[in-house]
């Protein structure tokens, strides 16, 4: 059982591993990730020696074993298919830019309440057209296309009744983008993104370190 | 200097804390914040020493006292007044619901470089109507208003372009949601926003621990 303070920091790991294999870098020691990404050292090596990622001493760890060690934990090497409820601002951004950094997230299809979001045109990145169901819809479609993971980007007041119809329709996670917490069984996870945290730390260094 | 995770874990600290005070909770020790934001207990010791707070042996930390003291530290004090650049689907959630669980962010106005972007009628969760103006004002509004911290939304291809806009305006400050990393130089700060990093740690969740 890996912490979860270690799985959350994952993904910034996989992040920073691809950006060094696509630039070519084949060797790297943990204070130098330590250095790049700003995590401790000792995070670092704790992090990689619960995955049995060992670095050799003098040698630090080859990269792409990293990575292509990272990606399956990480389950890259399936493609996970999305669904975003809420097709607002927020959902049609995230549809939009879909994950494209990302190999292997793909949102497929949107739901919302609003009929007149079904004739919106969204094209992704990949230049693929992105359909939008009715709400209703909602169950058929989840078990028809296989899909367990969805984006809430519905107003506070609905987050709660359209997470508990997303439950019944067996949904597996939920990225939260509402504000308030929703409420699941223990079979469901959420992962709440908050975007004002990132702000909060901007602001904290810009005030305290004049010049970093 | 505090180390740089520890200052990202700040606002997440914060976040937790004013839950509680809302909640009338006056006492928590180290374990507790641990279960509940599942950072490691001797992380959340060593944080808080940063700091100099200090909890007793056997009562813990004072919730309200720890509040008062980060709020301080988060310069919550403050108002911190933000500029949108960019104002499409990602810009205008923002601007609409504009920090509003944060007291002390506060979006003032957005800019972009279509005109017909400035009669697009903005109200933000206080009911306060947003103004967007031509992001060739922007120098002059900047300035006429002290804003010292940006958020960019506009497309991957503006990006470098717009932020060397802003660092000629003087900003000090950049939430940048861009797939790009923008160059600035030293003086100013840049926090990079990727979206896609709560959903590989969520999928990771999904596939690896069936029933948490
Ligand atoms: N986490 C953050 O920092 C942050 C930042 C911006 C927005 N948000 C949140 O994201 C959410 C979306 O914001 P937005 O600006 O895109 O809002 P929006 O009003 O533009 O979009 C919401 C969409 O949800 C749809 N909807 C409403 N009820 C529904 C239901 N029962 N079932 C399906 N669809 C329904 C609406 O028709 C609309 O299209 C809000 O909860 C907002 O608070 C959070
Ligand atoms: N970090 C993530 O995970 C994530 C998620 C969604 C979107 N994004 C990014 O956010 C950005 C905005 O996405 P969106 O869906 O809102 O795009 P959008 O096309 O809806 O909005 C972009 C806005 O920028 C304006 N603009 C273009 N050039 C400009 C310039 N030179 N000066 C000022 N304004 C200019 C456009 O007029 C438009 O209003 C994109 O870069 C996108 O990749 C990132």
């Amino acid at each position: 059982q890996i912490p979860r303070a270690t799985a959350q920091r994952l993904p910034i790991y996989y992040y920073y591993l691809s950006t060094l294999n696509d630039a070519g870098i084949k060797r790297i020691n943990s204070s130098e990730i330590s250095e790049a990404i700003k995590f401790d050292a000792a995070t670092v090596r704790r992090d990689f020696s619960y995955f049995g990622a060992l670095g050799k001493r003098g040698f630090g760890y080859d990269v792409s074993a990293l990575l292509s060690f990272f990606s399956k934990v990480l389950s890259q090497d399936k493609l996970n298919k999305v669904a975003v409820v809420g097709v607002g601002n927020l959902g049609q951004a995230l549809m939009k830019n879909n994950f494209s950094h990302t190999s292997n997230i793909e949102i497929v299809m949107g739901f919302d309440a609003d009929d007149d979001k079904r004739s919106i045109k969204l094209v992704n990145e990949m230049g693929k057209s992105v359909p939008v169901y009715h709400v209703k819809e909602l169950a058929e479609r989840l078990h028809a296309n296989n899909i367990t993971i969805a984006i809430l980007t519905v107003p506070e007041k609905a987050a709660q009744e359209v997470t508990d119809q997303l439950v019944a329709a067996g949904i597996k996670g939920i990225l939260n983008f509402s504000p308030i917490r929703i409420t699941v069984p223990s079979s469901v996870r959420v992962q709440n993104v908050d975007l004002t945290t990132g702000m909060q730390t901007l602001i904290y260094f810009v005030d305290n370190f004049k010049n970093i």
